[in-house]
């Protein structure tokens, strides 16, 4: 049993190449998302700079989410030089796994994180694919919980770039939901073996 | 959302994208760690909002 109590080996780090070419799609309800435009204008400067090929339709429907995403992928697919990575950023008013398209209807984020998975998208198969949502989950409200004294936040720091659209430092107070690592065994709706 | 200066998520993350060198997921982790460190109000009541991220990457994503 000694073999089993031998120090830790470091992990061998493996990158994905990110020589080919990098592509992201933005869609965005900006009805009754005040702030929405600026968001956007963040996102495409943040693509420009890290050199993706950026795609932004505004207030697609339900509807056309899926649409979007299947037109996407379609780019994808058919692009003529190797394609390293997408980004796709949904931003729209929603609930736990679903999202609200302009016409009021939903559409489910499982559908849409369908389309560019390793059987849908060859192009991007083992490829990375990175989602990011802006959108309500559900109705609840966290204030936060009081730290005691050895239970200290980090010290404030300035960020480089533009001025975040929240609220300074409040060392007194963490959300109830950090410091938590979510690692299930298996995906959503599939069996683990 | 402000307005004027857009969502505490968005803007974070797209300076934290712009400004900082990592991994992916470890630049995920200092926009949560900002974040946690700082509150929205909400009629009148200081509300903490944080990310929460699920992955399923097999290497190292560095976008620099």
């Amino acid at each position: 049993m000694e073999s089993e109590m031998s120090d830790p080996q470091p992990l061998q780090e493996e990158r994905y190449d990110m020589s080919g070419a990098r592509l992201a799609l933005t869609l965005c309800v900006t009805k009754a998302r005040e702030g929405s435009e600026v968001d956007m204008e963040a996102l495409e400067r943040m693509f420009r700079y890290l050199k993706f090929e950026s795609t932004m339709k505004r207030d697609p429907t339900a509807q056309q989410f899926l649409e979007e995403l299947d037109e996407f992928q379609q780019t994808i697919d058919n692009w003529e030089e190797p394609v390293s990575c997408a980004f796709v950023v949904l931003m729209a008013h929603g609930e736990e796994g679903l999202l609200k398209g302009e016409d009021e209807k939903m559409v489910r984020l499982e559908d849409l994180f369908e389309v560019l998975n390793n059987k849908n998208c060859k192009a991007l198969r083992g490829k990375p694919k990175v989602y990011i949502i802006q959108a309500c989950r559900g109705e609840h409200r966290d204030p936060g919980e009081e730290l005691r004294g050895n239970e200290e936040l980090g010290g404030d720091e300035e960020l480089g770039g533009d001025e975040v659209a929240v609220l300074k430092n409040n060392p007194q107070s963490i959300p109830t939901y950090t410091d938590t690592l979510h690692i299930y065994s298996t995906v959503e709706g599939y069996l683990s073996y | 959302r402000h307005d004027e200066k857009g969502s505490g998520f968005i803007q974070t993350l797209t300076d934290v994208f712009i400004h900082k060198k990592g991994s992916i997921l470890e630049l995920t982790e200092e926009i949560t760690r900002l974040m946690a460190n700082t509150e929205v109000m909400q009629e009148g009541k200081p509300r903490k909002v944080n990310p929460e991220v699920q992955s399923t990457l097999r290497k190292k994503l560095y976008l620099q």
